[in-house]
């Protein structure tokens, strides 16, 4: 259980951040 | 119930509990480690009285009451510790939000509006799709246009020259030079006729 | 802060437990031997304590390392202080990836749907002009054929 809250935890931390740099990216290629 | 702390665990890296699991675990083997330490120099001690009677197991049970002694208060220290640990230290308040988080502070959008907003901008992309593709064919047409355009002002242009022959030839309206042309052509003929009659 | 509030805690715990296995109790508990050698009896248990209270706070020690807390302390004390004028409890992840993530990105759709808007807008003038300039070439064109068909009928 621990370490599935640290994962899940450090997930949302990290990945909102990844997933926002892929969609600006997209959002910028669209853009062009 | 379980509270994961997951809150906490997103901002520390680590679960409070499992922290605090931890000391505890390193606490108690201090304690234990020590204990034995105390009776291991406690026999050795006693091995300079061979003729005292304190038999090793006799220290054995001395140790494990004193031990038991200070696990009870250990334990009851230790759960005091870890709830004011848990509830001021390793904790986030509630009306706290993390910097990362701060995004959801700004923009409490909820999940219809977001849906919406993306249902928006799908159309917005066809709408601006069609309206690209519709200036191609505005564009298109201007195109051909020019072409035709050019084409009947040739066409114009020529009749004009036309026009203009005329008019050098000092028949400045067609319809009536013609029709006097005509009527000329006619009087020849007609004159033509009588000559040839005469000549007969 | 939360680090001195945690050094204060583990000194308390520490205190509270020395005082509990106070040298009365251990003397007590290893009568006889402390009846055979008092003084021996004092510094073993001197020596327990003092080696207790250093190993226990060596491992605090590296707990904090471990967990880099000191600085988490810190932060997590200015993160405190800037939101200690709400009351109301703060947002929490929902436990739905998608919605939190979508939240996230909602600042950029924002921007993108801002942007899409404006060319939209750019392309519509664009093309109303476009458009006017298509209807304007049609009647030109119409003139011209009317043009030359007056000329053909003339001479016709």
């Amino acid at each position: 259980l621990d370490e599935l809250v640290v994962e899940t935890a450090t997930k949302r931390k990290q990945w909102p951040k990844k997933i926002l740099r892929h969609t600006i990216q997209t959002y910028k290629a669209e853009q062009e | 119930s379980v509270n994961p702390m997951a809150y906490e665990a997103q901002f520390f890296g680590f679960t409070p509990q499992t922290c605090m699991l931890r000391i505890y675990i390193a606490f108690q083997d201090y304690l234990f480690e020590m204990m034995q330490l105390v009776e291991s120099v406690i026999l050795k001690k006693l091995d300079g009285f061979p003729d005292c009677k304190i038999s090793p197991s006799e220290i054995r049970k001395s140790t494990e009451k004193f031990l038991l002694f200070m696990k009870e208060h250990f334990d009851k220290l230790f759960s005091k510790m870890e709830e004011v640990l848990l509830q001021l230290v390793l904790n986030i308040p509630k009306n706290v939000l993390l910097p990362e988080d701060k995004v959801h502070e700004q923009y409490p959008y909820s999940k219809e509006q977001f849906q919406e907003l993306q249902e928006e901008i799908q159309q917005l992309q066809q709408q601006y799709k069609a309206e690209a593709a519709a200036g191609q064919a505005l564009r298109a047409e201007l195109e051909e246009q020019k072409a035709v355009q050019t084409e009947l002002e040739k066409i114009l242009k020529w009749f004009e020259g036309l026009e203009n022959i005329c008019r050098e030839h000092g028949t400045s309206n067609f319809k009536e030079s013609f029709a006097f042309l005509t009527q000329n052509a006619k009087k020849l003929q007609d004159v033509l006729k009588d000559v040839e009659e005469k000549s007969r | 802060g939360r680090s001195q509030l945690f050094a204060t805690v583990v000194d308390t715990f520490l205190e509270k437990l020395v005082a509990a296995g106070s040298y009365q109790r251990f003397a007590s508990c290893y009568r006889r031997f402390y009846k055979l050698q008092p003084q021996v009896t004092k510094s073993i248990y001197e020596q327990f304590i003092s080696q207790l209270q250093s190993s226990v706070r060596e491992e605090i020690e590296e707990v904090k390392a471990e967990g880099n807390l000191e600085k988490l302390f810190s932060s997590l004390d200015k993160i405190v202080e800037e939101a200690k004028n709400r009351e109301e409890p703060a947002w929490r992840p929902s436990g739905v990836p998608e919605e939190d993530t979508g939240s996230a990105m909602l600042p950029y759709l924002l921007k993108h749907r801002a942007f899409l808007l404006r060319i939209l807008g750019e392309k519509q003038q664009e093309n109303s002009r476009a458009a006017e300039a298509v209807l304007a070439g049609r009647g030109r064109i119409r003139e011209l054929q009317q043009l030359i068909e007056d000329h053909r009928q003339a001479w016709q």
